[in-house]
């Protein structure tokens, strides 16, 4: 069965998208096989891999509409497999009744994946029917966080949200790690900030930080991992010590 | 009449409320009135405001269901009006047939207010409910700008969905300013993108750049406005020459 970690956080720009793609490439470089999914309207993980989600008719939405089969629409890419998005996602969240299995669209439609060791979900920022469907289906939870002052305020938010979808739909769910994002230990901000979440958190919080570096904004302009695009850079160090560090976490 | 303005991108994390507090700020700099809305459930503005969101009753939501008047939400603080939100928002985006003005019910709410210069609405990451019913009573959008690679792709559709508001609902509506924000001119990357952007909006983008200024980012950790906290800072400089270019546009 994979290990299925949605990556969630309803505050915007934060990394979820950024971390999905790479730490979703560092598994790969690792030897894992991975199936990275978007689950963003705004289909930034697509974009990002330069595919022109716009152009797309075999996305995540008809095969959650069940009108198109999971194969049917994987893409290969930098030695994944990827489930697109584009606009259509909308209508998931528009039509919530339609959807009779309502939490569990996602959930079943995953199911049938068997030759994968991670599936890794982005989410959209906000807390809704389509984040809750990631959450209902994923056993680990990481949570990128920029380490400024609405970081924290967002936490609880989230954490309430995360619980009600534990008490309700899954009992395995759990916050597995919080990934501190964009980080510059020059400053001030970024240091205390990351002292209070540790405080916090403990021990969720992995210990590789992934530092502030123009080269992961790079490479989604060519349609790169940052492995491929800037392998020797910090971005890419940190990315892959990242994925070490879940690999061992299991 | 107030001067209503709308800070729209779906993008998360591109600067909305940043711009929002720190633009109503200089404005009342220069001796303007000003109204500010916090129109996101988030509600960041109103924590970056040193607010404590969760804990308020009368806030923007109540005000919409009309269980509250608008006079009676209002808090003052650094020498603006404040219309303050929290998660109860999130149900006008849940109950959208609820309220039988649907999109004009934010215009109708607003629509006493006589003593203001500029109205300025914070919206959140998305282009859904709560940004169309700030759209359908803005006469000015302005859209901050993260000069990342995905700050291009985001575009195509926020244009889309204000056509679609200007059609429908609100001939006045006008994308009347593009503001470039956390700007690093050391990074070719934000070069690159600005260029792409003036080339493709002319002068609807503002002269006036918003550079990365790490004290743009502690200000709300202490409930202040940029002036406040750091009032000889590039931060405050920068949104002060913003402010006097937006009076100059009328
Ligand atoms: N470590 C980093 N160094 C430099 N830039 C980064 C880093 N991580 C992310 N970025 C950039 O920050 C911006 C926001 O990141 P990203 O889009 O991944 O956030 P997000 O949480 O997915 O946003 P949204 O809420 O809109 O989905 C992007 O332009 C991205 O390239
Ligand atoms: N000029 C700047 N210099 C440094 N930091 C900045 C600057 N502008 C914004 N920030 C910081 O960037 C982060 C994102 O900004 P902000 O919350 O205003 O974006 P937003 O578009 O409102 O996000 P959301 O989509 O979540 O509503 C915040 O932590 C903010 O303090
Ligand atoms: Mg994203
Ligand atoms: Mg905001």
């Amino acid at each position: 069965q994979p290990d299925i970690i949605a990556l969630c956080n309803q505050k915007g720009g934060v990394g979820k998208t950024t971390c999905a793609l790479n730490i979703a490439a560092g598994l790969t470089l690792l030897g894992k096989k991975v199936l990275l999914v978007d689950f963003d309207p705004q289909a930034h993980l697509t974009y990002s891999l330069g595919i022109a989600a716009h152009d797309l008719k075999k996305t995540v939405y008809p095969v959650m509409k069940a009108s198109l089969s999971l194969a049917d629409a994987l893409l290969e890419h930098s030695g994944m497999s990827v489930l697109p998005a584009n606009m259509t996602l909308t209508e998931m969240e528009n039509e919530q009744t339609m959807f009779s299995d309502h939490e569990f669209t996602l959930k079943n439609k995953l199911a049938g994946v068997r030759d994968k060791d991670y599936i890794i979900i982005d989410c959209p920022p906000s807390t809704g029917f389509l984040t809750v469907n990631a959450l209902a289906c994923s056993r680990d939870i990481f949570i990128p966080l920029q380490m400024e002052f609405l970081a924290l305020k967002g936490m609880g938010r989230l954490m309430s949200r995360i619980e009600e979808v534990q008490k309700s739909f899954n009992k395995n769910l759990k916050i597995s790690g919080i990934i501190a994002t964009r980080f510059d230990s020059r400053k001030k901000l970024n240091n205390a900030i990351m002292e209070s979440i540790s405080e916090r958190f403990g021990d969720k919080v992995f210990a590789t930080v992934i530092r502030e570096n123009i080269v992961v904004a790079e490479a989604p302009s060519f349609g790169q991992t940052i492995f491929e695009y800037a392998p020797k850079s910090h971005g890419a160090e940190d990315f892959l010590n990242l994925c070490e560090e879940i690999v061992k976490r299991k």
